[in-house]
């Protein structure tokens, strides 16, 4: 079951509607400093649940929410829609926050909990987070991370 | 379940040391229980040996060493559970081109069962790429993507 | 003593925020103690805001972004209180080639008064060297030092 | 008062007898992972007296000597002399280190304390290394530092 498009809205970097297209195999995102190549896999953390995110790059929704420029205003809401698929099955995720810091989840189009997203994920093989992700920064810190986030990942695995 | 643990940690184990051996192009790893008689709670202690030096604290390997023996645990996850997906975020920048080639190499290898995302600032990852999704900052704070042909592979990124 | 710590501060503020303007092109930024009522004890923090983008948390800069804001810091640091010498061990890594050349040319503009030595993979790094020394090991675990003569600057390399 | 040389004898990757000469200007130092750049970074904060080194490489005696390959034995002591000169002052700082943890420092061929080194580097206007050493991987984390830490380099300048 693979990444088929990420759909931002007022997400980060994203104010108006942005569609990401992915491809099976390798896909590399290149760019500038700053220009929002890591806010793209800040959405997906955060569509899959947000939390336990290692980055220091903020969860509350005035860092998520597109929060203007010397330019432009903020806006109210930010809204990440994944769509996985493979031949047989179709995953339609989404997350939505507002100022206020209500938030809402949404599989396949109807209203769910956190949790029943992740019992679907567990349910195609698809990891905690921890598992597929590599955030900016990390990779040299993680060898020397205490035995228990080693374990965490086995156990993941197992 | 206990024995599913340590039946994963054994598997990976073995996949760690063939991996490790892949990426370092020779040496030996290993993954223990930090304590053997917890099997339950204890967490998971890496141990690595570039080829030809000795096995010794993982904080005194270099830089590049860290990325790469790091990347050999994930790889050597994803040999017993292949994830259908993975974003690596700059994983790359701490390694020389030898390393590097041979890390691409893996990623290459196993691009068929698993869709890698991977943000880079260097040009050979970028050659290994099949698609190429390129950010810019023509206005601050919000991100414009567009997508880079890649000639030489006959395919049309997105 | 307290005084001789405010005139550093506020003459460091002044250079960050000219240094800063500089590696940004643009942009601006300064240094605030965190509690004024208590100067004698208070931590220091940088506000940054790279051109056109608003002052926000700093963790939500990017990584080339922080690179290049900390080099800022200690460069305005160099302005107030020269060192005779300065160590760098690969602070270019995760700089792009905008950022990159900015950060060389200033590098460049003070290596009169300071003596640079810098570690580093960047082969654009490499080109504003004066002298090179290369490492090697032939043999594991230990280090044969090799000088790099550099021709198109008509200089030999001890 | 710039660097002139660093000499290293069984010192981490240098267990013969290896003389650095550096020179005013820019030096880089470049070559694959692992081959001992950052070791020479180590030994120069090593010989000014090890202490407050941020990275985890190692503080204790068997990680500072030579420890041997599969092929060599370790050896019993480690040696770096840091020759400084300017055109009026020249000052030579030796530290040595026993396996059984036994360390001298000497300034200009005599035993010292490492207060004596500490203040004799002061008067030359060379400050505690933080200030002028960045060890890999820390610039990246600097500006998400504690404001103590900051403020501890402007105390430092002022
Ligand atoms: N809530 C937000 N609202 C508006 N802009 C934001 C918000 N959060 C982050 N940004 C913007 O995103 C930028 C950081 O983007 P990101 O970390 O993705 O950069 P990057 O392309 O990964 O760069 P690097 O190559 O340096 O890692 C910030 O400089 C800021 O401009
Ligand atoms: N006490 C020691 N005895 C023998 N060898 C050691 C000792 N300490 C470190 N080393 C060697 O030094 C190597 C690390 O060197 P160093 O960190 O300087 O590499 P580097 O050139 O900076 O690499 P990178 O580009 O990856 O940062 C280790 O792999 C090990 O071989
Ligand atoms: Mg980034
Ligand atoms: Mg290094």
């Amino acid at each position: 079951m693979f990444i088929k498009k990420i759909e931002l809205q007022g997400f980060k970097s994203f104010p108006e509607r942005t569609k990401i297209i992915f491809h099976s195999g390798i896909t590399a995102i290149v760019g500038p400093n700053g220009t929002g190549k890591s806010n793209i896999v800040d959405a997906l953390l955060w569509v899959l649940g947000g939390q336990r995110s290692k980055s220091l790059k903020g969860e509350r929704s005035e860092d998520i929410i597109f929060n203007g420029n010397t330019q432009r205003p903020p806006l109210g809401m930010a809204d990440v829609i994944l769509s996985l698929a493979d031949e047989n099955d179709k995953l339609v995720i989404n997350h939505r926050v507002f100022r206020s810091g209500e938030s809402e989840y949404r599989m396949n189009g109807k209203l769910t909990r956190l949790k029943d997203i992740q019992d679907a994920l567990w349910n195609r093989s698809i990891a905690e987070k921890e598992y597929f992700v590599i955030e900016q920064g990390q990779i040299g810190l993680f060898l020397t991370s205490k035995p228990v986030e080693k374990r965490l990942l086995l156990e993941e695995a197992a | 379940s206990k024995s599913q643990f340590l039946k994963a940690l054994t598997e990976v184990n073995q996949h760690f040391q063939d991996v490790f051996s892949i990426l370092f192009n020779g040496g030996s790893a290993e993954l223990n229980l930090s304590d053997e008689s917890h099997p339950l709670e204890s967490g998971v202690e890496i141990k690595a040996q570039p080829p030809g030096k000795k096995v010794q604290t993982l904080s005194l390997l270099s830089g590049g060493e860290k990325s790469l023996t790091s990347l050999a645990f994930f790889f050597a996850l994803f040999r017993y559970k292949p994830t259908p997906f993975c974003v690596l975020d700059e994983v790359d920048a701490a390694l020389d081109e030898v390393n590097l080639a041979r890390f691409l190499d893996l990623m290459k290898k196993i691009k068929d069962q698993t869709q890698f995302i991977i943000i880079t600032h260097n040009t050979k990852t970028m050659e290994v790429a099949d698609y190429i999704h390129g950010t810019t900052m023509a206005e601050p704070n919000i991100t414009s993507l567009y997508s880079i042909q890649l000639e030489q592979k006959e395919k049309k990124a997105s």
